[in-house]
C-alpha cells in the first residue's frame, strides 16, 4: 500500500503552493483531487488500510464542505436530494440553534437496510 | 462477516482489516474484521465507529461512536453524552441483549451495534435517496465504490460459502445447531441466507461455544432484518441438496 507516497506528494505541493492548511481555495481544491487520484490509483493494495480508508474519507467530506466541485468546475453542481442543509450550510454553534423545520426530514421515503455480522 | 447490501445483495466477504461501510455527508460507519480461525479466509468484526458528522448539517454536532468487541457496548458517544442537536435529533439508546441504536432524526436514520459473543454486528437503515446520495454530485470528491453496504466486497474478497466453508462440523450438524434457537432473544427460526449464513459459520468454527454465539449472531441479525427491512426475507429454507454440491454422489 502507497498510501505514504501520496501523502508525501500531498505534503510537498502544499509546501510548493504555499497552503498552510485545508481551506476553502482553488489552490488546495487542486491539491486535494490530485492527492485523491493518487491514492485511487493504489487502492487495489490498500484495501484494508485503515489510514488509507481514513484519509479518502477524510480528503471526500473537506472536498465537500469546501465546495471544490463547484471551485473547480465553476459550475453549480445539481442533482443534491432535498436533504437537511448539508455542506452548503455554515456549521452550527451553540449560539445558533437549527430552525426546526430544517431539522426534520420531511417527505415520504422508501427505505434501505444493510446488515453485517458473523463469521 | 456476511453482508447484505443496501440493494438487497448477500455477501460473505474475507475484507480482512478496516473497511468503510458507510460514507456520506452525514455518517461515516467503518468496520475493523479480524481472523476466526487459523486455516480459514473467514473474518469477523472485532471494531465498529460510527461518526455523526454534525459539521455537515446545523442538526447535531458532531458525535463519535466506537465499539470493540473485547469489552462491553458503550451506552455513550465517546464525549459521554447519548443526545445531539435541537429536540435530540440524535439519540443513542441501550437495549438489552448487548445492543446499542442510534437514531439520526434528521435522516430518518437507524443504526444499530450489537455485541454477539465475541465478535460485533452492525446494521443500518435509511432512506433511499441518501443511499444514492453517497455516489452523488460531488464528482472526484465522491467515493461510493469502497462503502460496503453500497457496493457490495470487491470480487476479490468474496468467498464462496460453500467451497470456503471449514469442515470442523458436518452438514447435518450445524444445520441442526442452526434450526435450534440458543438465543434468548428471538425466537424466529433462521431462513435464507441467515441459515445457510449460520451452517457456514458453525462448520468453519466447531462445536465449541463460539458456534453457540455464531448461531446466536445470525438469530439476532435476521431479528433486526425482521424488524427494519421484513419483505427481503422469503422465508426459503435452504435444502440438503443445495448446500451440498457433492449430495448427489454421495447418495
Amino acid at each position: 500500500c502507497k498510501v505514504d507516497k501520496c501523502s508525501r506528494e500531498y505534503e510537498r505541493l502544499m509546501d510548493e503552493r504555499d497552503i498552510p492548511s485545508p481551506e476553502p481555495s482553488t489552490e488546495f481544491c487542486q491539491v486535494a483531487r490530485d492527492y485523491l487520484s493518487c491514492l485511487r490509483g493504489t487502492a487495489r493494495s490498500c484495501r484494508g488500510n485503515l489510514n488509507y480508508h481514513s484519509t479518502m474519507s477524510t480528503l471526500g467530506r473537506l472536498g465537500s464542505e469546501f465546495n471544490c466541485p463547484r471551485l473547480l468546475t465553476n459550475i453549480t453542481s445539481a442533482g443534491h436530494v432535498p436533504l437537511p442543509s448539508s455542506s452548503s450550510a455554515p456549521p452550527r454553534t451553540t449560539n445558533t440553534p437549527a430552525p426546526k423545520r430544517e431539522c426534520t426530514y420531511q417527505g415520504r421515503h422508501r427505505f434501505k437496510h444493510c446488515g453485517l455480522f458473523g463469521d | 462477516p456476511h453482508l447484505k447490501t443496501f440493494k438487497n445483495e448477500y455477501q460473505t466477504c474475507r475484507v480482512r482489516g478496516a473497511w468503510p461501510l458507510i460514507d456520506n455527508p452525514y455518517i461515516g460507519v467503518q468496520v475493523t474484521n479480524e481472523p476466526v480461525v487459523d486455516g480459514s479466509p473467514a473474518t469477523a468484526t472485532t471494531k465498529v465507529t460510527i461518526i455523526i458528522r454534525g459539521r455537515s448539517t446545523p442538526c447535531a454536532d458532531e458525535k463519535t461512536y466506537e465499539a470493540a468487541s473485547d469489552a462491553s457496548l458503550p451506552a455513550t458517544f465517546i464525549d459521554g453524552t447519548q443526545r445531539s442537536g435541537p429536540d435530540a435529533s440524535v439519540v443513542l439508546t441501550v437495549h438489552e441483549q448487548q445492543r446499542i441504536e442510534i437514531y439520526v432524526r434528521y435522516i430518518e436514520t437507524t443504526l444499530i451495534v450489537r455485541q454477539a459473543g465475541r465478535y460485533l454486528a452492525f446494521s443500518a437503515r435509511m432512506p433511499e435517496e441518501l443511499v444514492n446520495f453517497s455516489g452523488g454530485a460531488d464528482g472526484d470528491f465522491s467515493d461510493s465504490s469502497l462503502q460496503l453496504c453500497v457496493r457490495g466486497c470487491p470480487a476479490s474478497e468474496r468467498l464462496d460459502p460453500i467451497s470456503e466453508r471449514g469442515h470442523k462440523l458436518p452438514w447435518n450438524k450445524a444445520m441442526e445447531r442452526c434450526r435450534r434457537s440458543d438465543s434468548n432473544e428471538v425466537t424466529n427460526n433462521l431462513t435464507d441466507h441467515y441459515l445457510d449464513w449460520c451452517v457456514f459459520d458453525v462448520m468453519t468454527t466447531g462445536d465449541g461455544a463460539s458456534a453457540n454465539d455464531f448461531a446466536a449472531a445470525a438469530h439476532s441479525a435476521q431479528a433486526d432484518v425482521l424488524r427494519l427491512d421484513p419483505s427481503s426475507l422469503k422465508n426459503k429454507t435452504t435444502t440438503h441438496r443445495e448446500q451440498n454440491p457433492y449430495y448427489s454422489h454421495a447418495s
